[in-house]
């Protein structure tokens, strides 16, 4: 549908965005490296599915686009010249190992077939995306304020997920017994997330 | 509808 579309799009022009700010700009100030980080273990984890599930072209392609953008944001962190010696470890400071560990336990612990591996870490990527955004945030919230790249793009990825919560509503409403716990109470919490960033990134638009 | 089934967002 639609809603569902604009969602993919949002989240797609996300990285385009990012990658545009780090090439243009040539450098990744202010960017978490654990956030690009953890989304490329997201899509590692949830998309391993790539080998068996061919649900359609357009799911297949985009999981392919998802994971290589993603991996080449991180590429470009670490190993860019000039913007690896941009990065600032000092203020990506987000104790990150404390968010993982709790998605690896709720993955195995609460999932659509307990006796399936491939379920364990596609919930764990489900859990872990919702919470993936923080060290950005907190990163932002240390820098005092975000370039404006940067918050297009963190906007882009809240947008993201708002047009993903729509689409489940339209969805529940639509289609005959559509029902996804897991990633519905995971995506709503993701959104919570970024309320207060959409607060402020509305409120600094208004000014400019 | 089975768990692959409805693994068809992203």
């Amino acid at each position: 549908n639609a809603i569902r579309l604009a969602g993919d799009m949002s989240h797609m022009a996300s990285f385009f965005v990012l990658l545009f700010k780090i090439n243009k700009s040539k450098s990744v100030a202010g960017i978490s490296l654990k956030t690009q980080e953890l989304y490329v273990l997201v899509f590692c984890t949830r998309y391993v599915d790539i080998f068996w599930n061919h649900l359609s072209l357009y799911n297949s392609l985009m999981k392919v686009i998802f994971i290589a953008l993603s991996v080449m944001i991180v590429y470009v962190m670490r190993r860019g010249v000039p913007q690896r010696s941009t990065y600032n470890p000092e203020l990506d400071s987000f104790p990150h190992h404390w968010l993982v560990l709790p998605c690896v336990l709720l993955g195995v612990a609460i999932n659509q077939d307990p006796t399936s591996p491939f379920e364990m870490a596609w919930a764990f990527s489900i859990y872990l995306e919702a919470v993936a955004i923080m060290p950005q945030l907190h990163m932002v919230q240390k820098h005092g304020e975000a370039e404006n790249l940067t918050s297009h793009y963190i906007f882009l990825l809240g947008l993201y997920r708002v047009f993903y919560l729509v689409n489940w509503v339209y969805r529940y409403m639509t289609e005959d017994g559509y029902w996804q716990a897991i990633v519905w109470v995971s995506g709503a919490v993701q959104a919570v997330l970024y309320l207060d960033f959409f607060y402020n990134y509305v409120k600094s638009k208004q000014k400019d | 509808k089975n768990a692959a089934e409805k693994k068809d967002e992203l």
